[in-house]
């Protein structure tokens, strides 16, 4: 099944 | 000094009530331009972000910015002493803010409670989200996606959204069989409330989890319309837009297979 992707791999912190 | 006096004080319960199952303590950051907030959910899945503009307010007052660090439990339980009519009154010291003071007036002005809710040090983390061009953007009337979230769920814990030219599919297959939504382009000119218009760069097919959307869909009171953009391999982004601003909302998609 696919797998929950994070948003901290899409944004970037500040 | 931080005044901001809402005349729509119901829409302060909504905006609440919108953000609070996401997130339980959060930074509204108060300035000239207006208020603001950015949170993340633990699991750092979804993410919340609110946009008030100082000229929804009358009167808005902020000398400096200032951040008022807030348990969105301990402020829903002060909101609900509030009636739906009321005009609430936002007010805190910018230069020592440990409290905010919520002052609720009825319309005919003759009763005015107050109440003082302590503030809290919250080191949230920032995330910068760039400006994207997105594949696919997508208005349709909030309570239909609301009730396709609600729908969906009954069959699995994921949907699949394909978005064409002509139709926004959305797709659930789980355990006990599947189920598809397909929603056609309408344009009605008289009600554009209800209307569905899909911009296209190119199509577009991601998975997300419904058990978010469905959180995301508590902003339904807040618009008639809800706006979803998507792009290969990015988060979702779903925004209510109100007078007074915007909420939005990001979701990280599902990844693999």
């Amino acid at each position: 099944a696919a797998t929950q992707g994070r948003l901290d791999s899409f944004f970037t912190q500040v | 000094m931080f005044e901001a006096r809402l005349t729509q004080g119901a829409l302060l319960k909504r905006l609440l009530d919108s953000v609070k199952e996401l997130v339980t303590d959060a930074n509204f950051d108060c300035s000239e331009t207006g208020i603001s907030l950015q949170a993340m959910d633990n699991s750092h899945v979804a993410l919340v972000s609110l946009s008030l503009r100082a000229e929804g307010f009358n009167p808005y007052r902020c000398d400096r910015g200032f951040s008022l660090g807030v348990n969105l439990n301990s402020l829903n339980k002060i909101m609900k002493c509030a009636g739906n009519e009321d005009v609430i009154t936002l007010k805190a010291d910018d230069s020592s803010a440990d409290s905010l003071c919520l002052l609720f007036e009825n319309s005919s002005n003759e009763r005015v409670s107050e109440y003082e809710l302590k503030l809290m040090d919250i080191d949230q983390e920032h995330l910068s989200i760039p400006e994207t061009d997105y594949d696919a953007t997508v208005m349709m009337p909030s309570a239909e996606f609301q009730r396709i979230c609600r729908d969906l769920m009954v069959v699995s814990e994921s949907v699949t959204i394909d978005v064409s030219k002509d139709e926004i599919k959305f797709t659930a297959e789980g355990e006990l069989g599947t189920g598809n939504v397909k929603l056609k382009p309408t344009s009605t000119i008289d009600k554009p409330e209800e209307s569905i218009t899909i911009e296209l760069g190119q199509t577009v097919s991601l998975q997300f989890s419904l058990k978010y959307l469905s959180n995301f869909t508590r902003g339904t009171p807040l618009s008639d319309q809800v706006m979803l953009c998507l792009s290969d391999n990015m988060p979702l982004l779903v925004e209510y837009k109100m007078d007074i601003g915007y909420i939005r909302y990001y979701l990280a998609p599902k990844v693999g297979d």
